[in-house]
């Protein structure tokens, strides 16, 4: 459960990292 | 000074932080007026993402005992998903019109609505699991209180089989929320009270033997070493209390130690 909740939290990080990157037009997504 | 106080919640948190921090500052340097691109993947993709992490945080939410938690984390939870829900509004207006401004505030409210709730999300969780270790710790202060009764050596043996595992779990979950930590005054405080619990521990049943074999003889000294054996375990009570105190601080309660 811990685990699974961490990593969940991580992958929406780096999505949300991606799309402002993709706002900011650094990066193709 | 680390914002973040276990290196878990950092390692997720800090490089959307930045990135959301220049995001801000680069909208607020330039209204610009440039177009800007089809968001809908990254959005769809953030927004996924949401929906399972909000499905495991349900399951979370129904599956513990911590009264806590289960009144923080929907509040977090619910943050979350209206950020998610402000940039799937703001990827299909600026579809509409790739200048739209308030488009672009909804952009920036919802990025940082994701990270402000998943920030809440993960402390709130974080405080759930450090509450678990102090149940193991004020376990050991149970079975510590016990100490003072124990007068045969019957009752030594089970109190040494209690209090073991007990202590062992308490050792293997402080040591590794110590080596999770990223504040380095309270990592050295626990790495310290801890080996001192380690190596009371051995010291106290031996005090306790001592005691209950003057007590078989009816020896001399009888008062000293009860005398020696509270004061072993007051030390390691000590020590654990201390545990409990430090687990309990975040980076926020920095004025403490000042």
């Amino acid at each position: 459960d811990a685990t699974e909740m961490v990593r969940q939290a991580r992958i929406l990080a780096q999505a949300t990292a991606q799309l402002i990157s993709a706002i900011k037009g650094e990066a193709e997504v | 000074m680390p914002v973040f106080h276990t290196k878990t919640i950092e390692g997720i948190l800090e490089p959307v932080a930045q990135q959301v921090e220049r995001l801000v500052i680069l909208h607020e340097e330039a209204e610009d007026g440039n177009a800007m691109p089809d968001l809908e993947r990254p959005v769809q993709a953030v927004s996924s993402a949401v929906t399972n992490l909000i499905k495991v945080g349900k399951e979370t939410i129904n599956s513990s005992e911590d009264a806590i938690l289960k009144q923080d984390m929907p509040v977090a939870l619910h943050r979350v998903e209206n950020a998610s829900k402000l940039l799937v509004e703001a990827s299909s207006m600026l579809k509409a019109d790739p200048y739209s401004g308030p488009a672009r505030k909804k952009l920036i409210e919802g990025a940082r609505g994701i990270l402000q709730g998943t920030s809440a999300l993960l402390l709130c969780f974080d405080e759930s699991e450090v509450r678990k270790i102090i149940r193991e710790c004020r376990k050991v202060l149970d079975y510590l209180a016990v100490a003072e009764v124990i007068e045969t050596m019957e009752d030594l043996v089970q109190f040494v089989k209690d209090l073991s595992p007990c202590l062992t779990k308490l050792s293997r979950d402080v040591d590794a929320r110590e080596k999770d930590l990223t504040h380095q005054f309270h990592r050295e405080i626990l790495v310290r009270c801890l080996e001192q619990v380690k190596t009371l521990a051995p010291i106290l049943i031996c005090s306790m033997k001592m005691l209950i074999q003057i007590m078989v003889k009816r020896g001399k000294g009888e008062a000293e070493a009860a005398a020696n054996r509270n004061y072993v375990e007051q030390r390691m009570t000590d020590e654990i209390n201390e545990i409990i105190r430090v687990l309990q601080l975040t980076t926020y309660d920095e004025d403490e130690w000042d």
